[in-house]
């Protein structure tokens, strides 16, 4: 299945990555 | 000789919403098979295989900045293939064959992009480099 990535955006980052991100 | 794969930790839990990807538990440590623009990497953890987003991952030596591409604060011109209608205030709504800058090119496939006055984050799949000149 390599060779079909999925066609919708991936989610954004989880709320506490954005915490340690900002 | 062997090929070694960059090993990441999940840092959420992710449920998957096509057959193409698996399941992620905080803690796993995932072995990164490909990296796609589009932030969908291809990994392999225990026995399973699939894509999984990397926003919900960090390398295990350390915070993702090292690997994140700088800004580029003139522009990449793109064009979008697709609309998107924003889901969260740091994001951008844009129809079909816009024309946009591209300001820094995240590896979690959501892109800093700038169309005059405004900016935000937009999908990368539904980016496409334009061959316009600035």
């Amino acid at each position: 299945s390599i060779k079909n990535p999925p066609q919708n955006p991936p989610p954004r980052p989880p709320p506490e990555m954005r915490r340690k991100q900002a | 000789g062997p090929i070694i794969l960059d090993t990441y930790r999940v840092i959420a839990d992710f449920e998957k919403t096509s057959k193409h990807e698996i399941n992620l538990h905080t803690g796993d440590l995932v072995e990164i098979v490909e990296k796609n623009q589009n932030g969908w990497w291809f990994c392999q953890c225990e026995s399973k295989r699939g894509w999984v987003p990397a926003s919900y991952l960090e390398p295990l030596d350390g915070p993702e900045e090292a690997e994140e591409p700088d800004p580029d604060y003139e522009g990449d011109l793109h064009i979008t293939t697709q609309a998107y209608q924003a889901e969260q205030e740091d994001e951008i709504s844009l129809e079909v064959g816009e024309t946009v800058e591209v300001i820094h090119k995240l590896l979690d496939g959501w892109w800093v992009v700038r169309k005059g006055e405004e900016t935000g984050h937009y999908p990368s799949m539904f980016l496409q480099k334009s061959d316009k000149k600035n």
